[in-house]
Parts: C-alpha cells; sequence; structure tokens
C-alpha cells in the first residue's frame, strides 16, 4: 500500500 | 508605491481561478522583475509556484519590494466584479501596506469602479526547489489533461501515471473497476493537440487524483501543459500565462511503504 508523501520531504525550507 | 495594469481583466480572472481551490491566502512578492507567489496548501502535499513578469503588465512600477499578504477567496470576490474586457490597475501606495486597490476602467473608458482589499500578515514556510533534470517531460493538450482527470477521478482516489517512449499511460481502479487512457506520441509537435515526449528513462508515480484535478484549473490559461517526472520526487505540472509568466504546480507522489 502507497502512503502520500508531504512536500517538504523533498523539498528543504528556506 | 507599486502599480500594475493590464489591458485584459481576464487574465488576472484566469489566474486566481487556477489557486483559489488550492490556497485559502497567499502572499504575492511584488519586485521590480514582477509578482511571484508560492505557496504550499494547508496539507503541504502540493505547491503553487506563480510568476507574472513585469514586461508582461502594460504598465509596471515597483519602487520597493513589498509583500502582498492576500486572502484569495476575498481577491477573487473582486476580479469578479470586473468584466473581461476591462483594463485593471492594482495599485499599493506604502511600503508595507495594509491594503491593496484593484481598479476596473471598461473599453470605452465610461465606467469606472475601484475596490479596496484588506491584506493580511501570513507567515508561510517557503520552501528551496532544486532544478531538476527530470526522466520525463510530457507536452500535452490541457484540455486533454484536464479530461482524463476528471473522467479517472471517477474510479479511485489514486491516479498512476507511466510514461515510456511509446506514449504515456493513465491508470486508477477502486470499487467501480479500473480505468486506463494512453497517450501515443504525435507526429506533428507544433501543434496545439500535440503530445511530445522527451525520455531518459520510463517513469512510473502514483499521485493522488484530487491534486490533479485542481491543477486543472489552469486549463483557460493555456492550451497545451508540461508534465516533468522523476522516480520518488514531485511531480511538476506547468501552463503558461501567455508570454508573461507561467504557473507551475509541485505534486508529491504516494509511494509504497
Amino acid at each position: 500500500r502507497s502512503s502520500q508523501r508531504t512536500l517538504t520531504s523533498f523539498f528543504s525550507l528556506n | 508605491m507599486f502599480e500594475a495594469s493590464l489591458a485584459q481583466s481576464a487574465i488576472l480572472k484566469k489566474v486566481l481561478d487556477a489557486i483559489k481551490d488550492l490556497l485559502n491566502e497567499a502572499n504575492f512578492e511584488c519586485t521590480d522583475d514582477g509578482i511571484k507567489v508560492q505557496a504550499m496548501d494547508n496539507s503541504h502535499v502540493s505547491l503553487v509556484s506563480l510568476e507574472l513578469r513585469s514586461d508582461g503588465f502594460e504598465k509596471y512600477r515597483c519602487d520597493r519590494n513589498l509583500s502582498m499578504g492576500v486572502n484569495l477567496a476575498s481577491m477573487a470576490k473582486i476580479m469578479r466584479c470586473s468584466s473581461n474586457s476591462d483594463k485593471v490597475t492594482i495599485k499599493a501606495q506604502d511600503d508595507n501596506p495594509d491594503k491593496v486597490s484593484f481598479i476596473f476602467e471598461s473599453s470605452n473608458q465610461e465606467r469606472i469602479s475601484d475596490y479596496e482589499m484588506k491584506l493580511m500578515d501570513i507567515d508561510a514556510d517557503q520552501l528551496g526547489i532544486p532544478d531538476t533534470e527530470y526522466s520525463c517531460v510530457v507536452k500535452m493538450p490541457s484540455a486533454e489533461f484536464a479530461r482524463i482527470c476528471k473522467d479517472l477521478n471517477q474510479f479511485g482516489e489514486s491516479l498512476v501515471i507511466s510514461c515510456s517512449k511509446e506514449g504515456i499511460k493513465f491508470s486508477t481502479s477502486g470499487d467501480l473497476g479500473s480505468a486506463n487512457v494512453k497517450l501515443a506520441q504525435t507526429t506533428d509537435a507544433d501543434k496545439d493537440d500535440a503530445v511530445t515526449i522527451e525520455m531518459r528513462s520510463p517513469v512510473t508515480l502514483t499521485f493522488a487524483c484530487r491534486y490533479l484535478n485542481h491543477f486543472t484549473k489552469a486549463t483557460p490559461l493555456s492550451s497545451q501543459v508540461q508534465l516533468s517526472m522523476s522516480d520518488e520526487i514531485p511531480l511538476l505540472v506547468e501552463y503558461r500565462i501567455g508570454d508573461m509568466g507561467c504557473i507551475k504546480y509541485y505534486l508529491a507522489p504516494k509511494i509504497d511503504d
């Protein structure tokens, strides 16, 4: 089963 | 002082329609180069990155960089008060404004209306988005992409996008059954209805269909949409706004646990 990731797990916070 | 005019309000209405369902509020960052908006939806799954370059405006003046915190539902209400052919001017007096004015002028100049909107302080996270060489870049008609997202949304919550040299495939399944739409690359790349694929390696990714449907609200802005994909990184969905800018949506994939 796949789960939804958030963008913050791919892109760094400025 | 900030002042920006567009010959036709229609384009700003379309831009707002493309973001207002995804975002409640956003900071409009105004500089000499133009207006930029970067904001994530509440769940931090998708991100909107909007750019309107100053040279695309009929008139543009930005003496100092300023940030305008906008409630998008409020701005949409105001934009709905304009006719598509109205000239629209956005004006803020101060360097740190707490309100912004929208002035609509009919094409015959016989009707002029102005609306003042209160601004808000928005403390939002900004993400650094790296430049990426994507494994697959697909250009296709924006109306076709909207149709596929709408049709397949009836079948399941998740949409699987597979891209290879042969073409791009959209698949979903749910209680009702399953659905697949395959598009082959077209031979004539210059037409509005062209499907073109630049591929380094094939990609298969899974996304929440709901967000893709939100992105397709930008369809009236451009006849073509560009999808950029690599394994296990966010999808980039991009619509051009004439010659003046673009709206980019990023969507985090679903990944097997």
